[in-house]
């Protein structure tokens, strides 16, 4: 399982949340203008939150953060 | 599996319920407006409650809380 | 496998009946209106009954509890 | 593997059969009007009758046990 | 795997047949006017007979016994 | 894997062939007119042939008999 | 993996060849006119032969022997 | 995995090549005009080839080798 | 997973590579013109290489040589 | 699971993020103008980044990184 | 997972990238003009890359270098 976040300016961030019985931030991962991610969920991430203006591909639909 | 909440204004909440014998709060993520959560059902996390203005993307169908 | 249950007014119950030799309560989870919660089968729950007005999002269909 | 009963009535009766050597009921459960019960195939139950009036839906069809 | 047996008229029979080296009945579940039956096969049922007035719903098609 | 075998008249024969090193018949069951038969290949039977004036419903498609 | 073949006229041979390093007949099946056998692909037999006049049902196409 | 392969003429010649380190032919089955052989992949046979002239059914298509 | 290869003349070559640290030639099929053979992917090949006129059939595509 | 990135312009990179407790680059591979690379998710790589003009196809959807 | 890798002109080169830890060349493949490749992902190659005038079939989609 993957999906894809496409920054349409700078400054947007792709955080991951940790697996368990815990929720924090793992990783924060910052996109430039254009930049693209495909991020897999894995043993260490189990939830992802995208802040910022950016279109994310997933298999439940597309996603304009801003529309 | 896989879920995406998408907070139409600030103040969403997403609520992890535990998974086993009990049924009671993980984790509560608030979400501000515009941000996206992608949610997994866990080993912790067998079902999650959504409060709040948000669009859910589900393989069962695309939700507006507020329609 | 999981549900998704939208509660269209305050009051919806979500009751997760127990896996096993025996069929009670495990635990009743009341929606306030236009709460959404997602909620999976278990090693604990094996069938959900939903009290009161509510939309209801399965794979076999999508059913409104007041038509 | 779950079915979807709507009980269109007050009285709808879904009963659990047996998995195994023997069929007896292991559990009736008696659905008021407009209760929908999600019950999953287990390993306690390996058939399902439905008396009353009610919609059933399966992956195999939708039946309206008074039509 | 399971099929649905809604019986037409008062009378209906769903017979077990054995799984393993013999075949006989395990198992016969009459079934009233409107009542349906949702039956697996499992460990001890490999072949299921109807007899009597019924839709049976299956992945192969939908079968009404009197036509 | 099961087929469902629909008696268009009484006196058909739906015949288990026995999985293994040597094919001979494990069972004969007859089956009178409009009684259906829903029946697996198992770790005992890999091949069933049928007699008489039937409809065999399969995968593979669906055959009248006397066609 | 099973396959269907049914007799148009009496004689239609169905031959199991045997899996493994050699390949020879397991078994001739002599099919009467309009009768149908319905043979899975087994540890004892990979490959099938079909003689005489007959309609064969495969997942990969529907097969008259005599067009 | 099975292909099918009929012969549309005498003489069509169906050769299983040997899976593992080398390949020579493990097998040569002919074909009479209208016969048809159903044929696995299997722990012996990993490639095959057909000459002559015959209607080959895949899942990747339908091959007349004269066309 | 297997690919079909017919070759629309002959000197048609269907060239195995090793699978493994080290990728060279583990096998030559020669074509004649009108041969047809089926391949598979195996513990010994994942790769093949096609020179000469050939109509490919793989689940990617059909692929004419010549074109 | 793999994705393909095809370079518009030279100058594109394909950056491997590393799967496990830590995120940082394990990988950074640059393309010439119309080079294709075909990256699957990996032991060791569990995110993707995408710099420079390029098109992206996922089966989530295709993107072009410049639109 | 196989990709198919057709030459529109000699000199074409697919290249296979180490699975691991790191990541290098472990074999370069020149195709001349018409010649086809078949291409696994394997044990050894985690990601493929592919330099001049090529067509690329994938489940992706067909990908026509120089376009
Ligand atoms: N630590 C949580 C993270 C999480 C995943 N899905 C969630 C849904 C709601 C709240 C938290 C979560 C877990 O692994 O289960
Ligand atoms: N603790 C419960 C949580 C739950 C999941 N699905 C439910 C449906 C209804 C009520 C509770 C639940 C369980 O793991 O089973
Ligand atoms: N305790 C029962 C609960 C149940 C599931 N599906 C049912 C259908 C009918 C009646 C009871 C049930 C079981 O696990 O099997
Ligand atoms: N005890 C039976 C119940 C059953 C399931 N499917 C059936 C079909 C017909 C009759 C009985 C059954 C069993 O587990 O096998
Ligand atoms: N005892 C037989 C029952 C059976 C299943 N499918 C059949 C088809 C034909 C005849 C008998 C059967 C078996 O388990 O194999
Ligand atoms: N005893 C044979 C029965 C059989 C199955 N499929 C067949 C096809 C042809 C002839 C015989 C058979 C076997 O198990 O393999
Ligand atoms: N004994 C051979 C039978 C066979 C299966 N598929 C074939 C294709 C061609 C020739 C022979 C075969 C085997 O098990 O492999
Ligand atoms: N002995 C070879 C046979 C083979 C299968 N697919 C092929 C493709 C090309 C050449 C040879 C083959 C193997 O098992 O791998
Ligand atoms: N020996 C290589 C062969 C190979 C498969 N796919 C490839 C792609 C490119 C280059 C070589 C290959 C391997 O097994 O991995
Ligand atoms: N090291 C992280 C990399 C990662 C994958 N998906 C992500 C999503 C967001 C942030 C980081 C990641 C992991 O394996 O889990
Ligand atoms: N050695 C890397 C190769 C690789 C696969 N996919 C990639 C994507 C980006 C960069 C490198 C890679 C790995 O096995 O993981």
């Amino acid at each position: 399982e993957y999906v894809v976040i496409k920054a349409k300016q700078s400054g947007v961030q792709v955080i991951g949340l940790t697996r368990g019985h815990d929720t924090k931030f793992n990783h924060l991962e910052k996109l430039d203008k254009n930049e693209v991610m495909l991020a897999q969920f894995t043993e260490y991430t189990s939830a992802i939150k995208v802040r910022g203006p950016a279109v994310i591909y997933t298999k439940l639909g597309t996603i304009d953060t801003e529309e």
